[in-house]
């Protein structure tokens, strides 16, 4: 564990908690993408089945169970819940996020690092995390102006994977052996996608404006 | 043996 990847998980946590605090004060989901929590809810539970097998550290389960529970929640929240639900845009959140899994899942079937069922899927989580964010860009640009939550909870999800990408940089050079290929990739283009909106993000701190993505 | 590799990462 190095300082970069504690402060990713760190970065995703308070991304989810940011989400979480936009739901539960606001009572609204507004803005925010279904697809892109569904998405991540099928990365963590595809990513996570070794949870009850290998033991890494309490930090690792205490983490794998909060990222699952929360996201989670979120999908509950957004579907069922009687308030909340009346808010999400229905109509704006359209990607069609099925052609994205089984994407993700055609290519774990020809790129993992061993062909056994929990490595496809752990392959298949890393692929369908990098493009889970799309729902949620598409969503943002077609609704326009971002209100801050929001703008807050896609800004530390984009940070989280930043700050991994520098820890595997520095996994790169203290250990010798480095085989996180699929990872590093699927991370450095899942940031990429981040991009536009770090721009966009930047400029409306800048100018102290509201956060306007071009249509 | 293939070292499986153990995702310690999240």
């Amino acid at each position: 564990m190095n300082i970069f990847r504690f402060a990713g998980d760190m970065f995703h946590l308070i991304s989810i908690l940011v989400l979480l605090l936009k739901i539960y004060a606001t009572k609204s989901c507004s803005g925010i993408s279904l697809k892109t929590q569904e998405l991540y809810a099928l990365v963590f539970v595809t990513r996570y089945l070794d949870l009850f097998t290998d033991f890494i550290s309490v930090y690792n389960t205490v983490m794998k169970l909060v990222f699952i529970g929360s996201t989670a929640a979120i999908v509950w929240c957004m579907q069922w819940h009687p308030v909340v639900k009346r808010s999400y845009d229905r109509e704006l959140d359209t990607f069609r996020h099925y052609f994205l899994v089984g994407a993700c899942f055609v290519l774990a079937l020809f790129l993992h690092e061993n062909f056994t069922f929990q490595e496809i899927f752990w392959a298949f989580s890393i692929y369908l995390e990098a493009v889970a964010i799309l729902p949620q860009l598409v969503l943002l640009q077609r609704s326009g102006n971002v209100d801050n939550l929001t703008g807050q909870y896609v800004f530390f999800l984009g940070a989280y994977r930043a700050f991994y990408i520098l820890n595997w940089i520095y996994r790169y050079f203290m250990e010798q052996r480095f085989s996180r290929w699929i990872s590093c990739i699927s991370g450095l283009v899942q940031t990429a996608l981040y991009a536009d909106f770090f721009y966009y993000y930047f400029l409306s701190w800048k100018n102290n404006a509201k956060l306007h993505l071009p249509a | 043996s293939s070292v499986v590799t153990k995702h310690d990462e999240l």
